[in-house]
């Protein structure tokens, strides 16, 4: 977890808020 | 046992919209087995995509990109442009969060030829942003400052105010 609150990087945070509800579909 | 294969990927992608991703990797990992008996490239492409997606939030970096890069050596024998891009996508994020700054920038142009090739300007302009971060995290200020201004004037031109 504590790598996760190291997270600065803004894109990265935001391609991370959109993967959080992607997911490939069956 | 195909529609098992099915089951286990909507099983696993119901975990992790839960948030439980440890059942949604073992899931996931059934998964990849069933679309391996089958030969189906495509649905081994879903699983490790999905599985990197689940790593990704489990703080397993390093494994992550490893199922990303399956993911991409899949896209790249389906030829599916789209889904390449995709995966250099991710992996460029992934690298970022390994503090990998070379790679992640690797990864980030080859995502970049490729929204270029399918004239996905929305893609376009992350992988610019994506492009400017990484260059500022190595230093390199006038490469940083090349992709900043190709992100803004591609947000203006798609009306992304944010």
């Amino acid at each position: 977890k504590s790598r996760m609150h190291a997270i600065q990087v803004d894109s990265v945070q935001r391609w991370m808020e959109d993967l959080r509800h992607m997911t490939e579909v069956e | 046992r195909a529609a098992q294969g099915r089951t286990h990927g909507n099983l696993g992608n119901t975990y992790y919209l839960l948030g439980n991703f440890r059942r949604a990797v073992a899931s996931h990992e059934q998964r990849l087995l069933i679309a391996k008996e089958f030969g189906d490239r495509a649905a081994q492409r879903r699983a490790y995509c999905n599985l990197g997606n689940a790593f990704i939030f489990l703080g397993e970096f390093e494994v992550a990109a490893e199922h990303y890069k399956k993911a991409l050596q899949l896209a790249r024998q389906l030829k599916d442009r789209a889904v390449e891009a995709q995966a250099c996508y991710s992996l460029g994020n992934t690298y970022t969060l390994l503090h990998d700054y070379e790679r992640a920038i690797d990864y980030h142009l080859k995502h970049l030829i490729i929204a270029q090739d399918l004239n996905d300007r929305i893609g376009e302009g992350r992988a610019c942003w994506s492009l400017g971060n990484a260059h500022t995290a190595l230093g390199n200020h006038d490469q940083a400052m090349h992709f900043a201004e190709k992100h803004l004037e591609i947000s203006k031109e798609t009306g992304d105010r944010g």
